[in-house]
């Protein structure tokens, strides 16, 4: 959903 | 994970590996520009803190690894063991001029005010314009090596890739991350005369050579 970083990209 | 974000991380893994290499085999660095490999080693460094703090993955945690330890490794090879081969002379952008901004912008847009918010903000900013300095010692010299332009391809395509994982994220997950995605457009952006200059000469067997 709307701008979360996601922790998982590098 | 889809198959663009996995390409855009064996994108990133080739072009750390290209360059380690082409320094290891020919003993120089020569071209290469150490202002450009601080950045990189100050984005690793600020956006993979979060290693002590959180586990992901298994993969997650080994390619941060990996991205630190190259980071580093090219550093000492370039200011340590290959030092008399750095070309100082041409390596002249001034990073201050990057830094500052990334970090004044960290600290006014970004998704938390919490310290490895801010970093990892820091870090997506800097990233995106850490390879200036190398564009600009290409520049100024008027040609890079082919390896090195193997490099410059790969290390372009890597967050080029991740664009398109954003997309397909977008559709397919309804995520979106405005400060990953903009951050990400610049950086691509930044490679475009590049990749012209890689697909018309490079990839003819040319030399990169810029016009005169």
């Amino acid at each position: 959903s709307e701008s979360e970083r996601d922790k998982d990209e590098l | 994970m889809n198959i663009f974000r996995l390409l855009g991380d064996l994108s990133h893994l080739l072009a750390v590996i290209i360059l380690l290499l082409k320094i290891w085999k020919t003993r120089s660095c020569a071209g290469i520009s150490g202002r450009s490999q601080i950045l990189f080693a100050a984005v690793y460094t600020a956006r993979y803190l979060d290693l002590v703090t959180s586990y992901i993955s298994a993969y997650n945690t080994v390619m941060k690894i990996v991205f630190l330890v190259a980071s580093y490794g090219t550093l000492y090879l370039m200011f340590l063991k290959f030092k008399a081969t750095y070309d100082h002379n041409h390596d002249t952008f001034r990073i201050e001029f990057l830094v500052l901004p990334c970090v004044i912008l960290a600290l006014l847009i970004n998704h938390d005010f919490s310290a490895l918010e801010i970093l990892w903000t820091f870090s997506i900013y800097l990233e995106s314009v850490a390879i200036l300095p190398q564009l600009f010692m290409v520049s100024k010299t008027g040609e890079a090596e082919s390896i090195t332009s193997h490099y410059l391809f790969a290390l372009g395509t890597y967050r080029g890739l991740y664009l398109f994982n954003w997309i397909y994220r977008y559709y397919a997950e309804d995520h979106y991350d405005l400060i990953a995605i903009i951050a990400g457009i610049v950086q691509t952006v930044l490679y475009c005369d590049f990749f012209y200059l890689y697909i018309t000469k490079v990839l003819k067997g040319k030399k990169l050579q810029l016009p005169a």
